[in-house]
């Protein structure tokens, strides 16, 4: 299941990988 | 810390958007949630970045936004 991963994780210094592929 | 502001978003890309305003929110979300600030900060960037920008200006409703994320955690981990 996705909800597992979720909420998505920011981390201070690294690319911030929640936020919808454009 | 220096400001975040709307002109600044402004000239930033969508992705670098939501990397300026995690930097700005997680130290601010770190101090009163150490442990949760990682996963409190993501389920913040998902609110709009206008809606995001006012709560830079607005340290209450940061707060109320914060405390909401904390119950949204719980009851996902319960």
């Amino acid at each position: 299941s996705s909800s597992v991963n979720w909420p998505p994780e920011f981390r201070p210094g690294e690319p911030w990988k929640g936020y919808p592929n454009i | 810390q220096e400001p975040l502001t709307a002109s600044m978003l402004a000239s930033a890309r969508p992705q670098e958007e939501k990397q300026m305003l995690g930097e700005w929110l997680f130290p601010f979300i770190q101090a009163t949630h150490p442990t949760l600030a990682s996963k409190i900060t993501g389920i913040l960037l998902e609110i709009d970045n206008s809606e995001l920008l006012h709560m830079l200006e607005s340290p209450e409703s940061l707060r109320y936004k914060v405390d909401e994320a904390v119950a949204i955690l719980q009851a996902h981990q319960a």
